[in-house]
């Protein structure tokens, strides 16, 4: 039975639909209905397995975007035998990079690892109080220097006082920024350059819509993203903007933020990922 | 004054002729993706959409305009009356406004660039910082308003947020009180009960929604939670100077009803405008 186009075409409008609905950017979304397509269009297939036929090339097209990452991150920092294990949080404003870098130096904690958090967001009010208050809390040496210092030298004091005590990790926060932002986003090249970090995090917000292709290919092509938090995912979001930001960036997603509190952090699961955007 | 994506598509009609069923339902395409990439709601831009169609295929262009102008003309309006014929925002002499919205949108930096914005049109305004959770949220409002020498009222070690509301009302005697709370979302129960109590303790004239302009299609329903709870009177879009093209925002007034009043352009205090509906719908059509 040769396939029934106009049938195929309405099977995958509403797929279609449903992908939008769940927040992945529409020139993702027609990038993945169209590879189905041009899989599907001359094919054999029986009427009664075509919603079947079109749901597996739907997942596989998925699959193919989002993975687990091919190491953890305790595994990535097992591999580098030298210290620290430098990682920086970049990202848009108020998407909770600050509040992922606690969650994180818990999580090494509870691990076995020790950490240091360079306070590199030396531009906002408030930022290095906030911060100040999580270091207390958990118990980790926070590096900060006075307001409107120079992120790069904050980074750099925490990396040096990292290999001067044989701690195993450095947490760099840094200012939220748009993308739009030529001066900050340049800010931020320095910061890197200066600290050269081992892992780069783009710290997203899983209610972000369109905007989030923007955001991960404008940080990519500034410093290059070696992975993704998607963070607020507890918002009752379908998370579309993962797959965006995999899609644009090619890099995966290590972890879902899922509340305010320091264990509000899972590791992401791109099979069940997968499995809730195909409803 | 329509971006380039949508001017592209526009000329084909006006390039065209007689009205031809084909080609409108072409250009309808072209402008549900512009609507599509700048978050509108889904079931919104398919709505719109056939009122276009319907409309373009069926009334008869005002007399000088061009097919092409015609079109335009349906999605201006058809768009304009989403955002609601919302008479210009006149400065109030005396309120209480409380500031709501999801974790991170912008409420801290919102109140106090409105405070300011009060205060230089010679209103005195203060600040009540009724947000517990946030680790230094008391510093951020501090350092953010000191320069401006604007009052906040503050305990930064009860955690009663209800309890600051009633004494920062007994301390403060300004024009304009302005209330900054802790970010929240439907989900969050217990925090919507808690904005429910502050709203009844601090009796607002205005609630505004402070939402971020990057939000995706979550916007209408977030929104509709909000409103369902306390009601909520006025919209303020923030981080409008990002790509984002602030879709969300006609989801936000379509579940309130209610105005958008402010946009947020930036992190200085002076980077808050008033919104312009006209110069909005531009945005929107990319
Ligand atoms: N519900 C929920 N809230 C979160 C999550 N992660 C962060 N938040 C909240 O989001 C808000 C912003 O968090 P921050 O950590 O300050 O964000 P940031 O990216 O550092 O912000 P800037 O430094 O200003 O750019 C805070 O209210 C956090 O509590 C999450 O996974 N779920
Ligand atoms: N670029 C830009 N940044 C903004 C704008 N409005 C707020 N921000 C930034 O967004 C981040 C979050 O702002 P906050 O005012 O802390 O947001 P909030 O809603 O109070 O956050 P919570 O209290 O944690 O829920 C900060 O980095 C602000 O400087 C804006 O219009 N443009
Ligand atoms: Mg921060
Ligand atoms: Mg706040």
């Amino acid at each position: 039975v040769i396939l029934d186009e106009k049938k195929l075409d309405e099977i995958l409008d509403d797929f279609e639909i449903s992908l939008l609905e769940s927040d992945v950017a529409i020139s993702v979304v027609d990038k993945i209905i169209g590879d189905i397509k041009s899989e599907l269009y001359s094919k054999k297939i029986r009427k009664s397995e075509l919603d079947s036929t079109i749901k597996n090339a739907l997942r596989k097209s998925l699959q193919d975007v989002i993975k687990n990452p091919e190491k953890s991150f305790e595994e990535m920092m097992e591999e580098k035998t030298e210290k620290p294990f430098v990682i920086a949080f970049v990202g848009i404003n108020g998407t909770g990079k600050t509040t992922t870098i606690a969650k994180i130096a818990k999580r090494l904690k509870d691990r076995g690892y020790s950490c240091v958090i360079s306070a590199s967001d030396t531009f906002r009010a408030g930022a290095v109080e906030q911060l100040e208050t999580h270091s207390k809390k958990l118990g980790v040496k926070l590096i900060k220097h006075s307001k409107g210092a120079d992120p790069a030298a904050v980074a750099f004091d925490a990396i040096k006082h990292a290999r001067a005590k044989g701690i195993d990790t450095v947490l760099i926060d840094t200012a939220g920024r748009m993308e739009t932002n030529t001066n900050l986003m340049d800010e931020m090249k320095k910061i890197i350059r200066v600290a050269k970090p081992d892992l780069i995090l783009f710290v997203g917000d899983a209610l972000t819509g369109n905007s989030a292709l923007e955001q991960a290919e404008k940080f990519n092509s500034a410093v290059g993203i070696g992975g993704v938090i998607l963070t607020k995912a507890d918002a009752d979001v379908k998370g579309g903007a993962a797959l965006s930001i995999a899609e644009a960036t090619g890099r995966q997603i290590f972890f879902l933020g899922t509340g305010q509190e320091y264990d509000d952090l899972e590791a992401f699961d791109a099979g069940k990922f997968i499995e809730e955007i195909l409803g | 004054k329509l971006g380039d994506s949508l001017s592209g598509v526009l000329r084909k009609i006006s390039r065209a002729g007689l009205i031809d069923e084909r080609l409108v339902k072409e250009v309808i395409k072209d402008i549900q993706r512009a609507l599509l990439s700048a978050d509108v709601n889904v079931k919104l831009v398919m709505k719109i959409s056939k009122k276009i169609q319907e409309r373009a295929l069926k009334e008869k262009p005002k007399a000088g305009l061009g097919r092409k102008e015609h079109i335009i003309t349906i999605l201006y309006e058809e768009l304009s009356n989403l955002l609601g014929s919302s008479k210009n925002y006149s400065l109030p002499n005396k309120s209480r406004i409380l500031m709501v919205g999801l974790q991170g949108s912008g409420k801290t930096t919102t109140t106090v660039k409105l405070a300011r914005y009060f205060s230089k049109r010679g209103l005195s305004t203060s600040i009540i910082a009724a947000d517990t959770y946030r680790p230094a949220a008391y510093e951020q409002l501090f350092q953010l308003a000191e320069p401006f020498k604007i009052r906040i009222y503050g305990e930064p070690e009860n955690k009663n947020a209800i309890e600051i509301v009633k004494y920062g009302l007994q301390e403060l005697n300004t024009s304009i009180v302005i209330l900054d709370t802790a970010g929240r979302h439907r989900k969050e129960e217990e925090l919507f009960k808690e904005m429910r109590e502050i709203n009844k303790k601090f009796k607002p004239d205005e609630k505004f929604l402070v939402i971020d302009s990057n939000i995706g299609q979550q916007a209408g329903a977030q929104a509709k939670a909000f409103h369902e709870s306390i009601g909520i009177t006025g919209v303020i879009l923030t981080k409008l100077d990002g790509s984002a093209r602030g879709g969300g925002a006609l989801s936000a007034v379509a579940e309130t009803g209610a105005p958008v009043r402010f946009i947020g352009v930036g992190e200085k205090m002076g980077d808050l405008e008033v919104f312009n509906p006209e110069r909005f719908i531009s945005r929107i059509l990319g």
